[in-house]
């Protein structure tokens, strides 16, 4: 006793020479790599700002698994810098997943400011292009709001498509129930806060299309 | 399993941990922070091979009946992972979305002979 270690794994393997050691690197990134069906790296141009992400991650259930084959996704709103307000521009999200999984769970997260001004009355609508690039869109979901803070409202994952480059976008349209904020600035108030960490996002849950599923359907 | 001590020549599970910084991937995998890249070596002698529990597989059946019959089984086994666990990953893709999604079969639990 008094000889062997107190502790024999502390022991541990005698820490590989540099050569294996970058073997085994290699080795752990093609395994990586292959197991999420990617040919290499992705490279991150734009991160998200560390503050969104923290709060969105919140909203992943951390400790669930997620089933065979599926996944769980958080895409954050681009919004075009020129918009005057949140409630008549376009959240642009790119989602190149959706191409080739099955959207079945879908949620839009807003984040509504304290200064509501009573109840906010706001319609969804998807925006795509469609053929000859004449521009449509569908309402999607309306809702009421009467308290601030952050919001998840459920949309209806077969009415969100991605158009065939991955971008989905949405439109709000949102309009105070009662006009008392209107009447007195003769502006409606931004009901809804788009700040860096308070930036709106989807939460969707995909999963991997089974070989040959659009036939079956079209049968 | 047998536990597999640094020194053992049999077949047992090879604890090999991996940091993603190592890997210069902490910036696009956001969590966890490394996993655990066992593999399994050693020998595996004839007493060891194939016994019920070591590596229970159709493959090591077989190969107890061929021992049953006969001492000294023609061919040899190999040491393999018989438990493997999926890996949690939590990564941004190339447009910046965070992905949830568990890799299968990633860690290897359990080595034997088979």
């Amino acid at each position: 006793q008094a000889t062997g270690s107190a502790c024999p794994s502390c022991e541990g393997p005698a820490p590989a020479l540099p050569a294996e050691r970058a073997v085994v690197l290699e080795l752990a990134k093609q395994q990586i790599l292959k197991g999420l069906h990617l040919t290499s790296r992705p490279r991150i141009t734009h991160p998200p700002p560390q503050a969104a992400l923290t709060r969105a991650l919140q909203r992943l259930q951390p400790e669930t698994m997620v089933p065979r084959k599926e996944q769980e996704v958080i895409s954050f709103a681009t919004i075009p810098d020129s918009s005057t307000s949140i409630c008549s521009s376009m959240l642009t999200f790119y989602l190149s997943t959706l191409q080739s999984h099955h959207l079945y769970y879908a949620r839009l997260w807003l984040h509504v400011l304290p200064t509501l001004p009573g109840t906010l009355h706001l319609k969804i609508f998807q925006w795509g292009t469609r053929r000859r690039h004449r521009e449509s869109h569908g309402l999607l979901v309306e809702h009421h709001i009467t308290t601030p803070g952050w919001h998840a409202l459920i949309l209806p994952s077969g009415g969100l498509r991605g158009e065939e480059s991955g971008i989905v976008k949405l439109r709000l349209d949102c309009k105070p129930l009662e006009d008392n904020n209107t009447a007195a600035t003769g502006q409606p108030r931004q009901p809804l806060d788009t700040t860096e960490h308070h930036r709106p996002f989807l939460e969707l849950k995909i999963r991997a299309n089974e070989p040959g599923a659009g036939r079956t359907k079209r049968r | 399993t047998p536990t597999c001590e640094p020194k053992t020549p049999l077949c047992c599970r090879r604890n090999y941990y991996v940091d993603f910084q190592e890997l210069g991937w902490r910036d696009w995998i956001l969590q966890p922070e490394g996993y655990q890249l066992n593999y399994c070596s050693g020998q595996c002698p004839p007493h060891l091979a194939g016994s019920p529990g070591i590596a229970a597989s159709f493959h090591s059946a077989v190969f107890n009946l061929l021992k049953a019959n006969n001492p000294w089984p023609a061919g040899t086994s190999c040491c393999v992972p018989t438990a493997r666990r999926p890996l949690s990953l939590l990564y941004l893709d190339k447009n910046s979305n965070v992905i949830k999604t568990d890799v299968p079969d990633m860690v290897v639990e359990a080595c034997g002979c088979s």
